[in-house]
């Protein structure tokens, strides 16, 4: 049971669904079906088996030309080996982050490393204010400078336990365990039923789980 | 709610750049 593997042609980038299912928090059936989800958003609009900025856009906005700070920080960080596309391996280790099962601790390091503009290894204040324009930008808020100045100013005094003028990732984690609210994006409950959502994969399965 | 009592990352958390979700959407 579970041990046969074919060597059908895959697309580059494709990883064994046994060793993804090893290092994440899916099931092999879960990675196969993320195959069903990942081979649709990867053909969108070039079909060589890797998601591509513009296809990440599509995706999420409905639009390849939507330009979005967190989109294109979500994309970078979901893009391990920096070299401009997401490939099979990375979207899945990627999203396991967002599982529900997964500790939240990995979900506060992924959420830190997110905002974390320049990858300084702290969220520095004005890092901080860049983010909170460019939500207001993309939505129908608006707020004068003194607003954004104070909210980032209450924020930063509360997040910033030491005073040293920036947030690293210890205290990072102990503002967002008192505001548990912080990471509720960093949760896809719809990752418990991927299977559901994507039943083709079955059809195309090569590994009966065991579990 | 008044903006001033806004958590500047809460705010941010609402974005829709972030909200994964849509990448199920069909």
């Amino acid at each position: 049971m579970g041990c046969y593997h074919s060597k059908k042609a895959k697309s580059p980038g494709y990883e064994d669904p046994s060793i993804l299912s090893a290092e994440t928090p899916f099931t092999v059936n879960e990675v196969e079906a993320l195959h069903e989800l990942f081979k649709k958003l990867s053909s969108s609009i070039i079909d060589d088996g890797f998601i591509h900025k513009e296809e990440f856009q599509l995706a999420l906005f409905r639009n390849r030309n939507k330009r979005n700070l967190f989109a294109d920080r979500v994309f970078d960080l979901f893009d391990l080996k920096r070299n401009g596309v997401i490939e099979f391996g990375e979207f899945v280790r990627s999203l396991g982050v967002f599982h529900p099962n997964t500790p939240t601790e990995d979900k506060i390091t992924f959420a830190f490393k997110l905002y974390d503009l320049r990858q300084t290894g702290y969220i520095e204040r004005e890092e901080l204010k860049d983010m909170v324009v460019a939500l207001l930008q993309e939505s129908d808020l608006v707020l004068s400078d003194e607003v954004i100045e104070i909210i980032v100013h209450k924020t930063f005094s509360e997040a910033d336990a030491k005073g040293d003028g920036r947030i690293d990732q210890e205290e990072w984690k102990e503002f967002v365990l008192k505001n548990p609210s912080l990471i509720k994006n960093m949760t896809l409950p719809y990752l418990k039923d991927i299977t559901v959502a994507f039943p083709s994969f079955v059809l195309n399965s090569e590994v009966e789980d065991s579990e | 709610m008044a903006p001033v009592t806004m958590n500047a990352f809460e705010l941010i958390s609402t974005s829709q750049g972030l909200n994964l979700s849509s990448l199920f959407e069909k």
